[in-house]
C-alpha cells in the first residue's frame, strides 16, 4: 500500500516476501531510502530463582539469558495480512500469532510524512508455559548507529543515550544484564541517532520503556504479564485479569496503543518529531451528535 | 467547582506514586481508575450540555423555536473510538445525519485525521461526509480492525482527513443516505480497495 501524497515525500508500506516482515519504507531524501521492519517479540520475565529481584510491578527484568522470542515465526503467511488503500488512507494489518496485532496506516492529506503503528497486544498466554512476558514492538532500520539513540522523558529536551555507558559512573556489567540496564522511560519521542544518514524517530501515546539493544533497532515494551511478586511492596505479581479476581484463571487484560514513525535527514529530524509530538499530547477533541431534521439546519 | 469536584479529588489521590505508575495491587488500581472514570462522567455531562447549549443557540434569532429536543440530539464525546464504539454513529441507520465537532486545542491549524465506526447497514448504501459549508469531504470506508467487534458490533469505519482551524469548533456532517436520495459519486465515501499486492 501506498501513500505517496505526502508532501514531505513518500511512505509506504509492504510485505518482506522471505520472511512475512512487515517493513514501512521512508523516502528521506533524493539519495536515502530508509526502511523500517516492524516485529514484536517478548521477554520472559525473571522469576527471581538466581535470587535476585524477579521482574514484576517496580522492576522490568527480562531473563536476558534467552532473545526474545518472535510472537510470529518468520514466515510469509498471506492469511496474517490485510491491505486496504483508498484515495484517504492506505492501512497493512499484520497479525503477530494469535494475540498481538499491528495496522499500520498511512494518510494522503498529510504535511508531515509518517506513519501510524496502532498495536493491539493481549490478553497475554501464560498458562501454558507458566512464564511471564514483556512484550515488546520493535523497529529495526539498518542505521549504523554507534549504540547511540535519544529519548525524552519531559516533552522538552531529548536525553543522549549510549548502551553499555553512563555518564556519571563507570558502567562494568554490561553483560548482567544487557536488556533492562539499556532500557530508558520515554515520555513522547526516541530517536535514533549517529548515522549522517538519517534520523529514525518513535512516539509513544503514554509513557513506556525504549531500548536500543541493538545498533539500528528502537524497542518499545508495550504490555507485560508477570507471574512473580518483586518483593518490593506490592504483594502480588503484576498479573491483571480482566475479572480482577485472583483465584479464576481469566483471561489477562488487552492493551491497544499508537505509536508515530517517521524518518528524516539528521538535521530536520527536531521539526518533524516535536510538531507529531505536539499533535500526539494535544489530541482533537471530537464530539458526536445526531441531528436529524430541524436540528441540522439549525447547525448550518 | 462542584461540578469539577469529583474529578479534582480522584486526580488529587491518583497523585499517589502508585497510581501514576501503576504499583499497586490490581483492585486498588481499578479502584483508582473507578474514581477517575466517575469525575470524568461528571465532567461529560456539563461539557454536553455546554455543547448542546452552543449547538442550539447557534442560528438566527429569526428562527423558529425548535421542536420538543430530540434525546439522540445530545453531543456526546466517544471516549471508546479507539476500540471502534461509538454508540451514536453506531446506531445511525439510512438518512441519519450526525454532526461532528472536532475541537482543535492548538494555536496553529492542523490536519486531523479521523476514524468512526459505523454499522454496516448506514454504510452499505452510501455515506457522505460534508463541511457545515456544505463541501463534500472525501472520506472512504474499510472494515473495523481487529480484534473481532462483539456480535451485532459495528464492522465498518468512516475515515477523512480535514484540516481544522487554532483554538476552534469545526462542524462536519456524516450522513447515511436514505434508499431515494442520489447524489454525485465523487462525494460519496469511497469503498477502500482490499489489496493482494
Amino acid at each position: 500500500s501506498e501513500s505517496d501524497a505526502n508532501d514531505g515525500g513518500a511512505v509506504s508500506v509492504s510485505v518482506d516476501p522471505n520472511d512475512g516482515g512487515l517493513l514501512v519504507d521512508f523516502v528521506v531524501d533524493a539519495t536515502f531510502n530508509l526502511t523500517a521492519k516492524i516485529t514484536a517479540a517478548f521477554y520472559a520475565s525473571h522469576d527471581g530463582s538466581d535470587g535476585f529481584v524477579p521482574s514484576g510491578a517496580y522492576v522490568f527484568r527480562p531473563d536476558s539469558s534467552q532473545e526474545a522470542t518472535p510472537l510470529r515465526t518468520p514466515s510469509f503467511d498471506a492469511a496474517a495480512f490485510r491491505a486496504f488503500r483508498s484515495g484517504v488512507l492506505a492501512e497493512t494489518r499484520v497479525a503477530f500469532g494469535d494475540w498481538a496485532s499491528v495496522a499500520v496506516r498511512t494518510w494522503s492529506k498529510e504535511r508531515v510524512p509518517h506513519a501510524e503503528v496502532e498495536w493491539t497486544v493481549g490478553p497475554i498466554p501464560v498458562e501454558a508455559d507458566g512464564v511471564g512476558k514483556e512484550v515488546i514492538v520493535r523497529y529495526s532500520t539498518g542505521l549504523a548507529t554507534g549504540g547511540t539513540w535519544a529519548t525524552d522523558s519531559n516533552g522538552r529536551d531529548m536525553q543522549p543515550r549510549r548502551r553499555d555507558h553512563r555518564d556519571d559512573w563507570t558502567f562494568r556489567n554490561a553483560s548482567e544484564e544487557p536488556v533492562s540496564s539499556n532500557y530508558y522511560p520515554f515520555g513522547s519521542i526516541a530517536t535514533l541517532t549517529g548515522d549522517e544518514r538519517a534520523g529514525f524517530h518513535l512516539l509513544t501515546d503514554r509513557s513506556q520503556g525504549v531500548g536500543s539493544i541493538r545498533d539500528g533497532e528502537l524497542e518499545a515494551m508495550v504490555h507485560r504479564r508477570n507471574l512473580n511478586d518483586d518483593w518490593l511492596g506490592v504483594g502480588e505479581a503484576m498479573n491483571e485479569t480482566q475479572c480482577g479476581c485472583r483465584e479464576c484463571d481469566c483471561p489477562g487484560l488487552v492493551a491497544r496503543g499508537t505509536h508515530l514513525i517517521a524518518a528524516t535527514t539528521p538535521a530536520t529530524g527536531p521539526r518533524t518529531y516535536r510538531e507529531l509530538q505536539t499533535r500526539s499530547q494535544n489530541p482533537t477533541q471530537l464530539a458526536f451528535a445526531k441531528v436529524n431534521g430541524w436540528f441540522e439546519e439549525s447547525i448550518r | 467547582w462542584d461540578l469539577f469536584r469529583p474529578l479534582a479529588e480522584a486526580v488529587a489521590v491518583a497523585q499517589h506514586h502508585d497510581a501514576v505508575s501503576g504499583t499497586a495491587k490490581q483492585h486498588v488500581t481499578n479502584d483508582y481508575a473507578v474514581r477517575i472514570q466517575r469525575g470524568v462522567d461528571g465532567v461529560e455531562g456539563h461539557f454536553s450540555r455546554t455543547l448542546n447549549a452552543a449547538l442550539l443557540t447557534r442560528g438566527s434569532p429569526s428562527a423558529p423555536a425548535p421542536p420538543s429536543p430530540d434525546p439522540d440530539a445530545v453531543a456526546t464525546r466517544c471516549p471508546l473510538l479507539n476500540v471502534s464504539a461509538c454508540p451514536v454513529t453506531e446506531s445511525m441507520t439510512p438518512g441519519d445525519v450526525v454532526a461532528v465537532l472536532a475541537y482543535n486545542p492548538l494555536a496553529w491549524e492542523r490536519m486531523e485525521h479521523v476514524r468512526i465506526p459505523m454499522n454496516a447497514a448506514a454504510a452499505r448504501r452510501a455515506v457522505v461526509v460534508d463541511a457545515s459549508s456544505g463541501e463534500f469531504v472525501p472520506s472512504a470506508t474499510l472494515p473495523a480492525p481487529p480484534p473481532a467487534p462483539l456480535a451485532g458490533r459495528t464492522t465498518t469505519q468512516l475515515v477523512f482527513s480535514v484540516a481544522l482551524p487554532p483554538l476552534s469548533v469545526s462542524t462536519f456532517f456524516v450522513r447515511s443516505l436514505s434508499e431515494n436520495e442520489v447524489l454525485p459519486e465523487t462525494a460519496l465515501a469511497e469503498a477502500a480497495e482490499e489489496t493482494g499486492a
